[in-house]
């Protein structure tokens, strides 16, 4: 019995979101995907491997997309993304994108400013993720964040 | 055994240095 329609998968959504070819934001495939992982029993942890990958990308347009999915659903998704977010695992993947010591050399501005915003908004939103408040200071102790 | 109950947090990594 196939699926029913709208069981569209985290993956096909976030492809959806994050197309190089849209020409501007798709909000409604951002919803969809805040939705669909807060739904799915395993939705946080697929949702940040899949946002991870694509923040990553080398196409700025397709990283800055998934930035927006990621901040988007950092606001409307409850505990369970945020806690996933708030993990080393995940955390790892945003500092690889602006450590000069990994991607940071060939990430575009726009992408590494983007990431070190959402990193500081979240250590004042989200006051009970320690993890997120000990990689902020990491990146301000090397350097990476400006005074 | 010691005893001791330990709070075992879910798997996770280190932090990227």
């Amino acid at each position: 019995m196939a699926a029913p329609p709208d069981a569209e998968s985290l993956e096909s959504r976030i492809n959806r979101a994050t197309n190089p070819l849209n020409r501007d934001t798709d909000w409604s495939s951002i919803h969809a995907f805040c939705d669909q992982l807060n739904n799915d029993l395993e939705g946080p942890q697929l949702a940040t491997r899949l946002l991870a990958h694509k923040i990553q990308s080398p196409q700025e347009w397709e990283a800055m997309q998934a930035l927006l999915v990621l901040e988007t659903c950092m606001k409307n998704c409850g505990k369970r993304f945020h806690s996933e977010v708030g993990k080393f695992r995940f955390l790892n993947e945003l500092i690889k994108v602006v450590s000069p010591k990994y991607l940071g050399s060939r990430s575009p501005e726009p992408v590494k400013k983007k990431v070190l915003e959402l990193i500081y908004s979240w250590t004042l939103g989200l006051p009970e993720e320690a993890k997120i408040s000990d990689a902020y200071q990491m990146l301000k102790k090397q350097g990476i964040i400006k005074q | 055994h010691n005893g001791k109950i330990e709070f075992h947090d879910d798997s996770d990594e280190d932090l990227l240095e």
